[in-house]
């Protein structure tokens, strides 16, 4: 554990914790798909399916608990909790995200560390977080006003993105084996996704406005 | 040395 990755591990939790609050706070999803975090909890359910096979550590462990329980919450809340519900943007989410997830599994097919179960399962999951985004970001260019909490939301998640990064460099640079390519080249790919929506937040937070993106 | 898990990450 470096200070990159617990930096990124936080921010990540930082983003779930702050797309809690809008949802709790507000009793409110506007802004949010729910395809993308329907994704999110594929991605946590098929990557963690070690919880019982293999022990890291209790931090480990706990995150990984903490995460397949948020992202089935947050779900949950946008399906089925009476006033959520309602807010929700349907008309807005109608990205086709069954093809990101049918092109995921494909590549995780061909593209795997083992050919076991596990295994496949575990690429799956690193191809569909990659993508997972883009039905939100789809969303939010086409609802166009970004709220301050969506925007701390997806800052969050980019950051969490950035942070790996430099946690993928400092290991490479500080272990003697260290090569990842299913988990490096997909995350540079994930958070490329990312830098227009940085380029944005960026400016408003210059100029103090509200975080608008262009149609 | 320090046994590295395949996948330690999150």
């Amino acid at each position: 554990m470096n200070i990159f990755r617990l930096a990124g591990d936080m921010t990540h939790l930082l983003s779930i914790l702050v797309l809690l609050l809008k949802i709790y706070a507000t009793k409110s999803c506007s802004g949010i798909s729910r395809k993308t975090q329907e994704l999110y909890a594929i991605v946590f359910v098929a990557r963690y399916l070690d919880l019982f096979t293999d022990f890291i550590s209790v931090y480990n462990t706990f995150m990984k608990v903490v995460f397949i329980a948020s992202s089935l919450a947050i779900v949950w809340c946008m399906r089925f909790h009476p006033m959520v519900r309602r807010s929700y943007d349907r008309e807005l989410d109608t990205f086709r995200h069954y093809f990101l997830v049918g092109a995921s599994f494909a590549l995780a097919l061909i593209l795997h560390e083992k050919f076991t179960v596990q295994e496949i399962f575990w690429a799956f999951s690193i191809y569909l977080e990659a993508v997972a985004i883009l039905p939100q970001l789809v969303l939010l260019q086409r609802s166009g006003n970004v709220d301050n909490l969506t925007g701390q939301y997806i800052f969050f998640l980019g950051a969490y993105r950035a942070f790996y990064i430099l946690n993928w460099i400092y290991r490479y640079l500080t272990e003697p084996h260290f090569t990842r390519w299913i988990a490096c080249v997909s995350g540079v790919v994930q958070t490329a996704l990312y830098a227009d929506f940085f380029y944005y937040y960026f400016i408003s937070w210059k100029n103090n406005s509200k975080l608008k993106l262009p149609a | 040395a320090d046994v590295i898990a395949e996948h330690d990450e999150l």
